[in-house]
C-alpha cells in the first residue's frame, strides 16, 4: 500500500503488508497509525467523511503544518497480489489487482484499477460480498468500535451477518 | 435472501459458541434472531455470560468483557467466510494480561487463514507479530514509517521502541 | 463506601478512599472495578438506568449466580468525613454526612441522609452544584467516555462549564 | 445566569490553556463560544493543536490525543472548583507510553487540592499510586476487594498481582 499527501504522510510512504503472518504497526499517540487505516479504507471505497473522522471529504487532504504547506491532492495506491481471495470474474488473469483513488483539493476526483480509469461504484463492485465493504464489513474494526458490536443495535448486527451471507 | 441469512447465521452461531469459551477460558454465548418468523428483516442478538456467571442483558458486562465478546463474533465471522484481510486497531486497549494473552493466542492460530494487521500499544501483543512497522513523526505532522526487524532484536529493545 | 448487594456485590463490601493520595483499583476484566463507579454514581442520585448499564433500575441489584441466588435488595452507604466540601449549608454542624440509597426487587426504593429518611431529590440537592452531579457533573469520567467530551456536541460540552459556574 | 457563566468560562479557559501543553509536552489549545453574542445558550468549542501540529478539525485527532486534551479541560474545570473526589475509569487506556507519564505526573501534582480514585490495568499508573484496591473474584460471579499494601512490596510483586 502507497500512501501520498493522506493525512498525515505528505512525503509518500509504502507499507508492505506480509501475506503470511501478523503485521503490527506501532508508534506513540498521534503518529498516524490510525490514518493507515483510514487510507485503507479509503481506497476500498468509503464514501463517508465522517468515518474517517473528517468534515469534508478534503479534510484526507495533507492540511500542513508550521514548517510544511498543504498538499494539493492526495493519492493511495492499493495493491492486492492475490486477486482471487478478493474478486470472483474479471480479473482472475491478472497478477495482481492495483486499486488507486486520487482526490484534489477542488473535491475532483479520480479512480483506477490497474491503471484503468473507472468509477468509484467500480472498486465498490469489485470488494463486494469480501466482508471488506465500508459500514457493513466485518474486517476492518476502527479504534473504539470494539465494544459497540457488542452494544449496537440488533439491526446493526444483522448488516454483520448478511455481509458474510 | 433468506435462506443465505439462515445458513451464514447457523454457521457463524456455531463457531461463536466454540470461540467465545476459548478466549474467556469458559462461559457460553450464543447469537439469537429476535423475531424468527421474521427471517429477512429481524435483528441480531447477543447472550453472553462469562464464566461462572449468569447471562442477564449484555450490557451490563464490563468494558473488557463487552471488547472480548465482539472479537469472538469478528473470529467466528472470519472462520466462516475469511475475508481476505483484518485489520484490528487497538481492539485490546481495554483487555486484561490474561485475556490478551488468550486474544494473541487466537489470533495466531488464524494466520494460516487470515492476514492480520493490528495497532497496538500493548508489548504483549507485540510478542506475537512476524512484522512490526513503526509509525513515527520525526518532523512534527509527517509521519514516517519504519520496518522493524525482530529476529535482529531482544525484547527488552523491543519494549524500548516505544519511547 | 459500602456496597451490599449492588450488582457483583452480593457480599457486604466497605472501601475505604483514603482523603490524602491516589487511590487506585485493579483487577481482571469484569471483576466489579466499574460497579464500584457504578455504585458511587448511584448513592448520589443517578436516576437514569441506562448510565447504569442497566435496562432498569432493578438491574443493579445482584441477579444471582450458578452458586448463589439472586438478592431481593441492594444498598450502598457513602460516608464523607468532611462536610464543609460538600455542602454549604445544613450539615455542617455534623462531623460526617452519611447517604444511604437502598433499592428493592419490588422497585420500592428508601432513602436516607446521615439515617433520617428523605426523598431522592435531598440526595440530589446535597450534591447539587459540586461537580457530583450525574448528567452534567465533570467529576465521575466513566469507562469509555473520556473521548466523548472531546467530540460531543458544543452544547453538551457548555454543561461541563454550567456545572462549574 | 450570563455572568456566571462567562467568568467561569474564561478562568476555565485560562486553565485549559496552560495544562494543555503541559500534558502535551507542547501545543496550544483553548475554549471557543461558538456564538459570542448568546452567552445564555451557546456551545463550547475546543481548538487543539498538538506541538508542530496545525489546527484543524477536533475529529482528525488520534484517539490517544483526543482523550488527553479531555483530561485537560477536565483538570481545567477541577483547578477553577475543585469538586470532593474526581473518578477516572481507565481514561489512561489509549495513551502512550509517555503521555501516560506525564499524565500521572499531573495527577500526582494535583493530590493535596483533590481525592482521585483511578481505575486502570497499566502498570506505570499503578506506580504513583498510594493506595491500592485489588478487586477480585475468587467465588465466580461475586466480587471481593483486597487492601493492597504498597508500602511492603517491591514493583515486580506489584505487577505480578494483575495476573
Ligand atoms: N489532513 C491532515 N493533514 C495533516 N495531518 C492530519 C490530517 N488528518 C489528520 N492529521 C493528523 O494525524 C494525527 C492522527 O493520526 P492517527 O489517528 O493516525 O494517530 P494514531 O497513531 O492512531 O494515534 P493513537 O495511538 O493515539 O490512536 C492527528 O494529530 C491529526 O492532526
Ligand atoms: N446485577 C448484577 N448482578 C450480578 N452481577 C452483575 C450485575 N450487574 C453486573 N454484574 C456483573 O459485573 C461484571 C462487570 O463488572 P465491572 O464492569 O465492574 O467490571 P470491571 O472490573 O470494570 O472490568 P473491566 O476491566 O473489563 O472494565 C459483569 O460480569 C456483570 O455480569
Ligand atoms: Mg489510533
Ligand atoms: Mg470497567
Amino acid at each position: 500500500m502507497e500512501l501520498n499527501g493522506f493525512k498525515s504522510f505528505i512525503d509518500k510512504v509504502s507499507i508492505n503488508f506480509s501475506e503470511h503472518g501478523i503485521t503490527t504497526l506501532i508508534g506513540p499517540n498521534g503518529c498516524g497509525k490510525s490514518n493507515i487505516v483510514d487510507a485503507l479504507r479509503w481506497a476500498l471505497g468509503e464514501q463517508s467523511s465522517q468515518h474517517l473522522r473528517g468534515k469534508s471529504m478534503v479534510d484526507v487532504i495533507f492540511s500542513g503544518t508550521e514548517q510544511r504547506s498543504a498538499a494539493g491532492f492526495c493519492e493511495v495506491n492499493l495493491t492486492f497480489s492475490n486477486p482471487k481471495n478478493i474478486s470472483k470474474f474479471k480479473y482472475d488473469d491478472f497478477p495482481e489487482i492495483l486499486v488507486t483513488r486520487r482526490l484534489y483539493r477542488d473535491s475532483t476526483s479520480e479512480y483506477q484499477i490497474n491503471k484503468t480509469s473507472c468509477r468509484l461504484l467500480d472498486i465498490k463492485d469489485l470488494f463486494a460480498d469480501t466482508g471488506l465493504g465500508g459500514k457493513r464489513g466485518y474486517s476492518i474494526i476502527e479504534q473504539g468500535s470494539v465494544g459497540m458490536i457488542t452494544t449496537s443495535k440488533p439491526s446493526e448486527r444483522r448488516f454483520l451477518i448478511e455481509e458474510a451471507a | 435472501s433468506c435462506e443465505l441469512f439462515s445458513k451464514a447465521f447457523k454457521a457463524i452461531n456455531e463457531q461463536f459458541e466454540e470461540v467465545f469459551p476459548l478466549l474467556f477460558n469458559g462461559g457460553a454465548a450464543k447469537l439469537t434472531l429476535i423475531d424468527e418468523q421474521n427471517i429477512l428483516e429481524t435483528g441480531v442478538d447477543i447472550m453472553a455470560c462469562p464464566p461462572g456467571k449468569t447471562t442477564k442483558n449484555i450490557n451490563l458486562l464490563s468494558g473488557g468483557e463487552k471488547a472480548l465478546t465482539a472479537i469472538a463474533l469478528i473470529v467466528a465471522i472470519f472462520l466462516y467466510k475469511p475475508s481476505p484481510f483484518c485489520v484490528l486497531d487497538e481492539v485490546d486497549a481495554p483487555l486484561d494480561v490474561n485475556n490478551i494473552r488468550r486474544f494473541c493466542k487466537m489470533i495466531k492460530s488464524l494466520t494460516s487463514r487470515v492476514q492480520f494487521i493490528l495497532i497496538t500499544h500493548n508489548p504483549k501483543t507485540m510478542e506475537v507479530a512476524d512484522y512490526i512497522y513503526g509509525v513515527t513523526m520525526e518532523e512534527s505532522g509527517v509521519s514516517k514509517v519504519v520496518s522493524v526487524d525482530l529476529k535482529a532484536m531482544t525484547l527488552p529493545k523491543k519494549i524500548s521502541i516505544l519511547r
